[in-house]
Formats: structure tokens, sequence, C-alpha cells
């Protein structure tokens, strides 16, 4: 996966990071101190959609197959998306002050590729 | 990008605002984000903090190890070294309640937890153990000898007057300390009659003859102040699928 550099209009990741304590959030949350809340974004031209590793999708496979049997789907759109996510844990109050600790899956984009 | 002649300061400043806008919106939808993923309408009213040597000893005995600075999830592998798994493919949870007790209560023995199950949604709970500290005060010449009481918890209906007996076990204790009691089954009925408060008594019979003392809540120990440690996942994933 490419990290976005301001350099590249192609699919890329967005780093984006929020400090609970800037938002005013760490009243509630323990742990972490932050969210890396990265995103994807950029162009998925024809030559990219599908490039292993990039993005190994069912959608991909299928447009994969188009291309063998000399179908080029030409209107099919690339779409730049997470292909790759972690799992956050958090540490926080709820309502009753009660301390929760909760893992939650998909919650970072750790890279992103063109499907 | 380099400032260029069309974004000098007579151009006003629709762009930097357009762009710090953007930012505001986008910081919104993220905060959102985060409030939908951990069931949340909103984020809680924290108007008193909880003390701190309760919430220590608290988080000593959280079960699923720590969190990591970034927040990301350490597993442990095979080897004992901790990896990230980004393949926790259900949403598990560690509910740590803190005991809360009236004022009114006519028994020192009453106490009472209110667990959230966590914006209504359907919680299995794999287990839910009561943490009581048990205060030892030795006379002279007794020290290091072994004392055996007997401790029930009682579970109360709300509004009810009737209790009936959750968990008796036999506890040997020989200096102070804290005990577990498992209340798996009394925490899964209450969350599927989706009630939160659930009210206990403790009574330690030979408590008194030996001189130990269960420490319930008393403002001025903070840091034994009993808890209810509450693992819990989604019911509609009943198996934890891990690849390494």
């Amino acid at each position: 996966g490419l990290e976005c550099d301001g350099r590249t209009s192609l699919c890329c990741r967005q780093q984006f990071y929020i400090d609970f304590g800037l938002i005013g959030w760490n009243d509630w949350i323990i742990a972490p101190k932050g969210y890396y809340g990265n995103y994807c974004e950029g162009s998925c031209p024809a030559y990219m959609a599908g490039v292993p590793g990039s993005a190994s999708s069912f959608h991909t496979a299928v447009v994969n197959q188009y291309r063998m049997r000399g179908l080029s789907p030409g209107s099919m759109n690339s779409c730049c998306i997470p292909t790759k996510l972690s799992t956050m844990s958090m540490l926080y109050f709820d309502d009753e002050y009660n301390i929760v600790k909760r893992d939650v899956p998909n919650m970072i984009v750790e890279e992103c590729g063109c499907a | 990008q380099a400032p260029t002649q069309d974004t000098c300061t007579s151009c006003g400043l629709g762009q930097p605002e357009e762009s710090v806008r953007m930012d505001v919106e986008f910081l919104e939808a993220v905060k959102r984000h985060i409030l939908n993923r951990l069931h949340m309408r909103d984020r809680p009213n924290i108007t008193h903090p909880i003390p701190k040597a309760a919430m220590v000893t608290a988080l000593r005995k959280l079960h699923a190890g720590k969190v990591r600075e970034d927040g990301r999830v350490e597993i442990p592998n095979l080897d004992g070294q901790a990896t990230s798994d980004h393949e926790v493919l259900e949403q598990t949870s560690e509910i740590i309640s803190f005991a809360e007790s009236d004022e009114l209560a006519s028994s020192k023995t009453s106490l009472y937890f209110l667990v959230s199950n966590e914006g209504n949604q359907n919680l299995f709970v794999s287990q839910a153990n009561l943490w009581l500290y048990f205060k030892v005060f030795p006379s002279n010449g007794e020290k290091g000898v072994r004392r055996k009481v007997t401790v029930k918890v009682y579970l109360q209906e709300a509004g009810a007057s009737s209790t009936w007996s959750a968990v008796e076990k036999r506890v040997e204790l020989k200096r102070s300390g804290w005990h577990t009691f498992p209340l798996t089954q009394a925490i899964q009925a209450l969350l599927e009659k989706g009630e939160r408060r659930q009210n206990l008594e403790v009574r330690c019979e030979g408590c008194q003859d030996v001189v130990v003392t269960p420490v319930l809540v008393n403002p001025d120990d903070e840091a034994h102040r009993p808890f209810l440690v509450v693992q819990a996942r989604a019911a509609n994933s009943k198996h934890r699928i891990r690849k390494r």
C-alpha cells in the first residue's frame, strides 16, 4: 500500500491522528491516548485495479475473471478502499462509571488498495 | 503547496476557512464513528472522577491484557511474544463495575452494581466475578495462622425484600487479600432481563470469631472497594476465531 505524501494522486493511505486530549475526550477514554482515523484516497487507474496484494477481494477476483476472458469491463470503475484493517482496543468509562475494555475489530486502516 | 499570487491575503480567507470547515466536519465524522462502534449515542457525561485508588486496583485485575499506547491489540503467541492481531473477528468486552451502596441501606452488608448492557445489544456473558477484599486483624501471636470462614453472596431483586443465595464459598485466609466469587449466571440473567442494577448482600459466617472482615463500600478505603469484572461478547458470535 502507498502512503499519501502529497505528491501522488494514486490510491494511498492518508494518516490522520486524533489526540483525545485535544478534543476533550480524555476524561472518559483512559487508553489509548488517541485514534488513528486513517483513510484511503486517490485515484485507481485501470492498471492498478486488482493488482495482487493491493486488494484481494471477491470483486477483484470477478473483475480478473472478466479480463482473462478478454472482456474488459471498461465502464467498471475501480475504488480506493481499505485492504487491511486492524483491531483497536479501548479502555473507557461508560455512563454508569464502569470501566470498559473493548476490542473493536476493523477500527484502524492499515493499508489501502484498488479493488 | 507553495502559495501563489492568487492566494494572497487580499483574496480573503475563503480557502483556509473551507479547509478548516472540512477538518471540523471530518473530525465530527470520526467522533461519530468511534461512538457508533462503541454502541453509544453520545459521549458519557463524566461529572465526578472515580477514585484513583479504586481504579488502579481494578485495572490490575484486568483479564484480557493491556492496551497498547496506539490502541492496537496485542495477543501473545505460542512463544509468549506479543504480536499485533489484525484478525480479531468479534467484538469482545470486559466491564469493571464498582460497588455502590445506598446511604439508607438498613444493612451494612448490602451493595449494588450498575452493569451497562452497552446500547442494548445482546451480550453473552462468558464470565463474571465479584472481587472482595478481606482484612485480617491478627492479634498477638496469631500471625500466619490460617482462618476458615464461609462467605455467602445473596442476590436481591430490585424492590423485593426476599433474597436468594447465589454463591457460597469456603475461604481460607492467612493474610488480607482479594477473593473472587463467580456470578456469571446472575449477571447473564440480569442482562437478559434488560435490567442493569444488581443488588447483592454479602454475609460472612465465622468472620467475627476469627477477626476477619470483608471490605464493602467505604469512602475511607477506596483501594479495597468491591468490584465486578464481566467478560462478554456479542451474543451472535459464539466462536472466537483467530488467524495467526
